[in-house]
């Protein structure tokens, strides 16, 4: 099934 | 020193989420993440949101929301509302004046540390633009998440349909590029670079369309394996929602 990927895996910190 | 005024309190009540509170030259920007790391929330209001606005140097407020919203409750929606902090500050002044009966009330909120990663979000290309009236978007969420947690979002040329497959059945939506030249909000609007075809969890839908009060239209920026970005314009700046669809790991 499909999972849902967390934002902090396409954005990086500052 | 920080002082920002809108002319009217209700903006700056809809538009609030826990976090810090970036002032600069340009205006006042919030971001925030949702306790699951899954949506990401970017806001800006412009310096022109103000009627009167001057931020000497950036300041950062670390606002307790719970506790701004008690305070946001004592103005009423007509008021002016004016931000007012010095530039190290431990707490910042909220000034409603309501100008017809000469009345000033003034509250100071305690200021706190907030530790937050700044995430830095940079352009991206993307498969497909769509452009639809909010409400329309908000009804399809609603209705659509009776039947399921997730939304299949399938864009070919001119065409985009929304998908919900669940355990009591299944309902779509198509919506077809649109141009109303009297009211140019109500207008649907398609790009597409190359067909789409996602899913995303309809619990974070169903907080992205809480924008929907802000922003006539909704902007909703889609491509494989990115996070799509649904914005809602303000009269000077956004209300911006990252969410990345769901893909086999």
């Amino acid at each position: 099934s499909k999972g849902q990927p967390s934002i902090s895996r396409f954005f990086k910190s500052s | 020193m920080l002082e920002a005024k809108f002319d009217e309190a209700s903006l700056f009540k809809k538009v609030i989420q826990l976090c810090n509170f970036n002032c600069t030259e340009h205006g006042i920007t919030v971001q925030a993440v949702d306790d699951s790391r899954v949506l990401l929330v970017s806001l800006l209001v412009g310096e022109d949101a103000f009627s009167s606005y001057r931020c000497d140097r950036n300041i950062t407020l670390g606002v307790d929301l719970a506790s701004l919203a008690k305070v946001l409750k004592c103005g009423n929606n007509s008021d002016s509302l004016t931000l007012i902090a010095e530039d190290t500050p431990d707490s910042v002044l909220v000034v409603f004046e309501d100008t017809e009966k000469d009345r000033i009330s003034e509250y100071s909120l305690k200021l706190m540390d907030i530790e937050s990663d700044f995430l830095n979000i940079d352009d991206m290309d993307y498969d497909s633009v769509i452009t639809q009236p909010a409400t329309d978007f908000q009804k399809i969420c609603r209705d659509l998440s009776q039947l399921s947690d997730s939304l299949n979002v399938l864009v070919t040329k001119d065409t985009v349909k929304f998908v919900a497959t669940g355990d009591i059945g299944s309902g779509s939506v198509i919506v077809k590029p649109f141009t109303d030249l009297d009211k140019s909000e109500n207008s649907v609007r398609v790009e597409l670079n190359k067909a789409v075809n996602l899913t995303f969890g309809l619990k974070y839908l169903l907080d992205i369309i809480k924008g929907t009060s802000l922003s006539q239209s909704i902007t909703i920026k889609l491509a494989d394996k990115t996070p799509a970005l649904f914005e809602f314009k303000l009269s000077s700046g956004y209300l911006r929602f990252y969410l990345a669809p769901k893909f086999d790991e």
